[in-house]
């Protein structure tokens, strides 16, 4: 394993965006994982839509009766993962743009997808694993507790004490051996995770969080999907 | 740590209480003024607006909880910088329209990755 890496070095990953005041963190962490995969797959860096997972994926967790991905009221990467392999993949954001609401109806054009899932996988609480995984099949969805994102402005994130209930969905795109903390003079080996609240937010969009002791639960819902090469049409 | 984790468990945390002392007034404006001082600088560069006094004195009451919640987070966070962000008006419950993850429970049918060699 590299001891730093990051997926954005490799084009992998598109611009920041922002959810806005919608609780859509899932459609971006799946959205950001798919595009990346899709980049793997065939070279092409495209944007995907997150609006069309809002509007038209309802895809219900087997385990969990009424655990349905509903747009502004939550969902679940995996699931949208089945939604995505099941609907045949995922428009571009161009075609289908982010409006931020759920009120919309579903405007999903099968002859317009872009990116298509092969399959997806779950990763355990390994962080070598995650960092294997990251490598070879690229940025992944994960979860997160957000407690400390509310005031986080940048540095290393690395509370003592933070919950493990996880309330937001991000994209792992790298992980670097150690970054210099200043007040603590230590060096914090990180995840870097690209966040949906905009590029005001954070380090240009960005959140680094310490590896080590699956800090916030970062480490504990983690999946990976891979892309069909298809160019989109 | 047990004082400043209690913030989490919604109570006023049980922090040491100031020495009472007779610029402790002068503290207060100083903090009072303080805040406003950066609601200013937080309006501008969100551009924030609000549409009654009303409203723009609930939101400084939030703001100003909001900075005690910063300061508690950079305690528990050292090696990361916490202070004003776009949220900085937002009550934790409002925060939580930006979140938007459903509980997990692990679908049965979710494929386990295979695990990856790690060395070499």
């Amino acid at each position: 394993l590299p001891t730093d890496f990051d997926w954005r070095d490799h084009g992998a990953v598109t611009e920041v965006k922002d959810q806005g005041s919608c609780g859509s963190c899932w459609s971006f962490s799946t959205a950001g994982a798919l595009e990346g995969a899709h980049y793997l797959a065939t070279g092409e860096l495209v944007s995907l839509s997150e609006q069309q997972l809002v509007d038209c994926d309802h895809e219900c967790d087997p385990q969990e009766y009424g655990a349905c991905d509903s747009g502004c009221n939550g969902g679940l990467m995996t699931t949208a993962f089945e939604y995505t392999l099941k609907a045949g993949g995922l428009q571009r954001e161009v075609d289908y743009p982010y409006t931020g609401t759920d009120r919309g109806t579903c405007k999903f054009d099968k002859t317009k997808i872009a990116a298509s899932v092969s399959n997806f996988s779950v990763i355990g609480v390994d962080e070598d694993q995650i960092a294997a995984n990251l490598v070879k099949h690229g940025p992944l969805a994960i979860g997160i507790n957000a407690i400390f994102m509310q005031t986080y402005m940048k540095g290393v994130s690395c509370p003592y004490i933070c919950g493990k209930n996880l309330d937001h969905g991000v994209v792992l795109v790298g992980y670097g051996a150690a970054g210099y903390a200043p007040i603590r003079f230590k060096d914090k080996p990180f995840w870097i995770i690209k966040n949906s609240w905009g590029a005001n937010w954070g380090e240009e969009g960005y959140y680094r969080i310490c590896r080590g002791r699956n800090v916030c639960g970062v480490d504990s819902m983690v999946s990976s999907v891979a892309a069909l090469n298809i160019k989109s049409q | 740590l047990s004082a400043v984790a209690s913030d989490f468990i919604g109570e006023e945390d049980p922090l040491i209480r100031q020495v009472v002392s007779d610029d402790a007034a002068d503290d207060t404006d100083d903090h009072l003024l303080n805040a406003e001082h950066h609601f200013t600088l937080f309006k501008s560069k969100f551009g924030k607006t609000y549409a009654t006094q009303e409203e723009h004195d609930y939101r400084l009451g939030v703001f100003k909880t909001n900075l005690r919640r910063a300061k508690r987070h950079q305690l528990l966070d050292p090696t990361a910088e916490h202070g004003v962000t776009k949220f900085s008006d937002l009550t934790p419950s409002e925060f939580g329209q930006y979140l938007g993850l459903k509980k997990l429970k692990l679908p049965a049918d979710a494929q386990k990755a295979p695990i990856l060699p790690t060395n070499d």
